[in-house]
């Protein structure tokens, strides 16, 4: 089963076009491993994408260098994930 | 669970669950309720449809479909929602009863088993269906970008990795091929209804042109009321409008190509998340966000009905 220990997801709200197409330009890096969970669709429109811990730092210079504002909406995707199995395991225990 | 009362419809489930509830669903209304297999998946899993009739031949129907991208999975939990939601409706004389005097409704609950199956087994984040790309490590294709409508244009990618790759060409994927002959050989669907999370949207033919629909301004009057209902509920903010004018530009999509079959009433659905935890939603949200899309699916279920065509 794949982990997704310390992947982030990150939440941008590009604000110009230009910023729209930085992010947009990040689709193309695929060595990155980037997971669009919503892609780029127009400013002030948020962009979330799940981030692999190893290019988390990469990915964070670039926005800041590149002045575009984030947020991070979840720290930890295999702690959400954890969570997750653990309310389906209790549930079908309840079930039993 | 030992029947659909006694089932957690709070809790996310696996395929099997989900295929025993379909079952048990038969089993408890076999005079209202049917399940068809339309064909198998890649990797030979049955595709189910339950059929919800209360007689007539060909009537004109209703289609919904859940979990196309499998892991939206508050999608999938939705249908089995929906399902229980319907024989309630019938056996308490209320809500949709009165469509199922007249009308059929179809619902595919698990769209992409195989990829379902493929998050609960090895990756919580697989999106696409699982055959196998020729010349590519990489393998699926986006079943919502393998629709003969518009397929190959931009607003997909040719890219076996990418999460949007169209395909090697239209209805190449088994999954959306059942479903395309299914609506060929019915011939009578009036409704159609595409749900995926997340982001809260409702929308409307076209994403592969920018040429606004026939049927735009009918279909934007039915999104309002419809959204108007979902909102009634819980608040929950949803934006609506044309494919390519709310988010992006996708080509080769389910309601495109349903649209251009005839099927006036195509929409898709991008259910909740409320902004936290996309496609993680937590479990307690499953049910919330069942019943206030049921008030927008009622929505275009009743405008179907009274504007047959």
């Amino acid at each position: 089963t794949e982990t997704f220990v310390g992947h982030q997801v990150l939440r941008v709200l590009p604000q110009s076009h230009e910023e729209l197409q930085k992010v947009q330009e990040l689709q193309e890096l695929e060595h990155l491993q980037l997971d669009f969970w919503l892609a780029p669709h127009g400013l002030g429109r948020p962009v979330d994408i799940r981030v692999p811990f190893r290019s988390l730092q990469a990915v964070k210079a670039h926005l800041n260098a590149q002045g575009i504002s984030f947020s991070v909406m979840i720290e930890d995707v295999q702690a959400l994930l954890d969570e997750e199995q653990r309310e389906m395991l209790r549930s079908s225990r309840q079930q039993l | 669970p030992l029947n659909t009362n006694t089932f957690n419809y709070q809790t996310y489930h696996t395929i099997d669950e989900i295929y025993n509830f379909m079952d048990m669903l038969v089993a408890e209304n076999p005079n209202l309720v049917s399940k068809l297999e339309i064909g198998r998946s890649t990797e030979n899993r049955p595709l189910y449809v339950l059929k919800f009739s209360t007689g007539g031949t060909n009537r004109p129907a209703i289609w919904i479909d859940t979990g196309i991208h499998s892991r939206e999975w508050v999608t999938q939990a939705s249908g089995v929602w929906f399902a229980k939601k319907i024989v309630q409706d019938h056996a308490n004389n209320e809500g949709v009863a009165s469509i199922l005097e007249t009308m059929d409704i179809f619902l595919e609950i698990v769209t992409n088993p195989d990829g379902f199956a493929y998050t609960h087994t090895t990756n919580r984040m697989w999106r696409k269906t699982r055959s196998k790309n020729a010349g590519s490590i990489c393998v699926g294709v986006d079943p919502n970008r393998n629709w003969d409508a518009g397929f190959g244009d931009a607003g997909a990618s040719s890219n076996p990795c990418s999460e949007t790759y169209h395909g090697p060409y239209p209805n190449s994927e088994p999954e959306v091929k059942s479903i395309v002959d299914f609506v060929k050989s019915h011939g009578n669907i009036k409704a159609f209804v595409s749900i995926h999370s997340y982001s809260q949207l409702l929308l409307y033919p076209y994403g592969y042109t920018s040429t606004p629909a026939p049927d735009q301004k009918e279909l934007h009057e039915v999104s309002a009321k419809a959204v108007a209902a979902l909102s009634s509920l819980y608040r929950t903010r949803y934006t609506y409008g044309s494919i390519i004018t709310t988010i992006y530009r996708a080509s080769g999509s389910t309601v495109d190509w349903t649209y251009n079959q005839g099927i006036k009433y195509s929409f898709t659905f991008e259910l909740r998340d409320t902004g936290l935890y996309g496609f993680l939603l937590p479990a307690k949200q499953i049910v919330p966000t069942a019943e206030e899309t049921w008030l927008a699916l009622k929505v275009i279920m009743e405008h179907t009905r009274d504007n047959l065509y």
